[in-house]
């Protein structure tokens, strides 16, 4: 086990809950007090630990304050959306932070619940309140100090901790074999049970192997709001705007973007739209606005409302590829080997092409004229198009650089292993063993 | 402001440098990480974590990077703590 240097001058501590899970979490405010109550138990259950509950009036002086907090919230910490960071304590001390426990308000905080259906708010808590009594991360196994979420624990009320743990804290507050901590009066020794059937909002859980998303072929790729989303058949990757991938496994379209039609199982291309936000979902002869993640009423119009018809005359009847570039703040929409332009304004949701379009694919040098789809990102506005497991980056406002290399998406997007080169490629060295 | 361009390398630079295994960049001295101290610091991550010794970002490595954890980092550096008396004197 690891001790983080400090630890409680007293072994009597007090704690209170300063907020409760408000956004994704259907735990009530007494489950969530009574997971953490025995969360709390675990470790002072065979130490000269106690632990108290403050009442309203101290809570804010109590030693171990606990709070669910989201992105920034003033602690030099912030979390990161579901997945990512959980929670995080701060060690035994003087300051007023001290002792202060902040989980994910972004994270579905479950109880009881399968793995893979939610985060386990009783296994996070209990190593967090490691880490307000005194203990830093292990690497032993089994320790719930481990950096690295676990899963459930099974029983809550019979959960007991690792050697390791139980050393630890024993070292820095002592033993004592005789004492467990009673639950809380007006409480059973049992916790509620969760209701043996699934709630009627649970969502289904895709299950695609991770060769999918390091397969490539992506149907659309959009920045929103400085997230790049990857849609792929009915399946979406996220990537944050620090880089990292949201999870391995994909989200469900439908799930996340309410208000496409059943079986939606292909997106053309999808755009945020400068003027106000809006979202455009582009699928066939459709589309689709977006406030956030639900359409607006009135939509699925047609695609003929944006009066793109190619140079020989015919309306165009599927949009490729969307982006809005970030040079010069127009949007560009690709069909066949020709793009059009729009200047929008906030006057018409929907403005006719700039004057001289259609234009051919190929004024856009050296990348491919009939990309997947195309973003703008990165502090420059580069211009990223995207096509089968590569893709190619053409730097600000350029569209006829010297050279443009195509790169792997699958690595530099997907956290996918870089390919093992093919030994019958004519690319690959030849290794000779010398046995002399 | 969108992040820079992504880039595998600097990705688990910023997972690493996060959770304590390399230096924090240091913008006045603009310090680089060396390819032996980026491969030290992957195989101590591997090895806290419970894999296989490769010092290489290899595919066991970064799932491990993207499970879902505590914030707070694994390593407590010298170098952090030293700054941090420095700071204090």
């Amino acid at each position: 086990y690891a001790l983080a240097g400090s630890s409680w001058e007293k072994t009597h501590l007090r704690w209170s809950v300063l907020s409760y899970p408000r956004l994704y979490s259907s735990l009530s405010q007494d489950h969530v007090k009574l997971i953490l109550f025995y969360a709390l138990k675990v470790w002072s259950d065979n130490t000269n630990l106690q632990f108290d509950a403050a009442s309203e009036d101290v809570a804010d002086s109590a030693e171990i304050r606990i709070s669910f907090e989201h992105s920034l919230h003033d602690d030099g910490y912030p979390f990161d959306g579901k997945g990512g960071t959980l929670a995080h304590a701060f060690f035994p001390g003087q300051a007023d932070i001290s002792g202060d426990t902040h989980f994910d308000d972004e994270e579905t905080w479950t109880y009881g619940a399968r793995d893979g259906e939610g985060t386990d708010l009783f296994t996070v808590a209990v190593h967090e309140f490691g880490h307000a009594l005194g203990l830093s991360h292990s690497s032993t196994n089994p320790s719930i100090m481990r950096p690295y979420y676990q899963g459930p624990v099974g029983d809550i009320t019979k959960y007991t901790l690792p050697m390791d743990d139980l050393q630890a804290i024993q070292t820095l507050y002592g033993i004592n074999v005789n004492r467990a901590t009673p639950p809380p009066s007006g409480h059973s020794t049992r916790l509620p049970e969760l209701p043996k059937n699934p709630s009627p909002t649970r969502t289904t859980q895709p299950n695609p192997g991770h060769q999918d998303r390091c397969e490539g072929g992506f149907d659309a790729v959009a920045n929103i709001r400085g997230d790049v989303f990857f849609f792929k058949g009915p399946y979406f990757w996220r990537i944050e705007r620090s880089g990292s991938l949201v999870s391995l496994n994909p989200a469900l379209i439908r799930n996340f973007w309410i208000g496409l039609p059943p079986g939606t199982d292909k997106i053309d291309a999808v755009y945020e739209r400068k003027t106000d936000s809006r979202i455009i979902f582009f699928i066939g002869s459709k589309y689709w606005v977006f406030k956030d993640t639900r359409v607006l009423p009135g939509y699925p119009r047609h695609l003929s409302e944006w009066g793109m018809r190619t140079r020989d005359g015919r309306v165009v009847e599927q949009v490729e590829a969307a982006f809005v570039w970030a040079h010069n703040g127009h949007t560009y929409l690709f069909s066949g080997e020709e793009f059009w332009r729009f200047t929008e304004n906030e006057a018409q949701t929907v403005p006719p092409p700039d004057a001289d379009y259609p234009r051919s694919a190929s004024l856009w040098k050296g990348v491919p004229s009939v990309p997947d789809d195309i973003i703008s990102w990165g502090k420059a506005g580069d211009t990223y198009f995207f096509k089968d497991n590569s893709y190619w980056v053409l730097k600000s406002g350029g569209m006829d650089q010297d050279k443009v290399n195509p790169k792997s998406t699958a690595r530099d997007w997907m956290f996918c292993p870089t390919p093992t080169p093919d030994i019958q490629s004519p690319f690959t060295p030849h290794i000779c063993k010398c046995n002399c | 402001a969108p992040a820079p361009a992504p880039d595998l390398y600097s990705r688990g630079m910023d997972w690493l440098s996060r959770y304590g295994y390399l230096p924090p960049p240091d913008p006045r001295t603009g310090r680089l990480q060396t390819k032996e101290g980026m491969e030290r610091a992957i195989r101590q991550m591997q090895r806290f974590a419970g894999l296989e010794e490769t010092g290489k970002l290899d595919e066991d490595t970064l799932r491990q990077m993207s499970v879902p954890r505590c914030s707070l980092p694994d390593i407590v550096g010298t170098e952090d703590m030293l700054r941090k008396r420095r700071k204090k004197r």
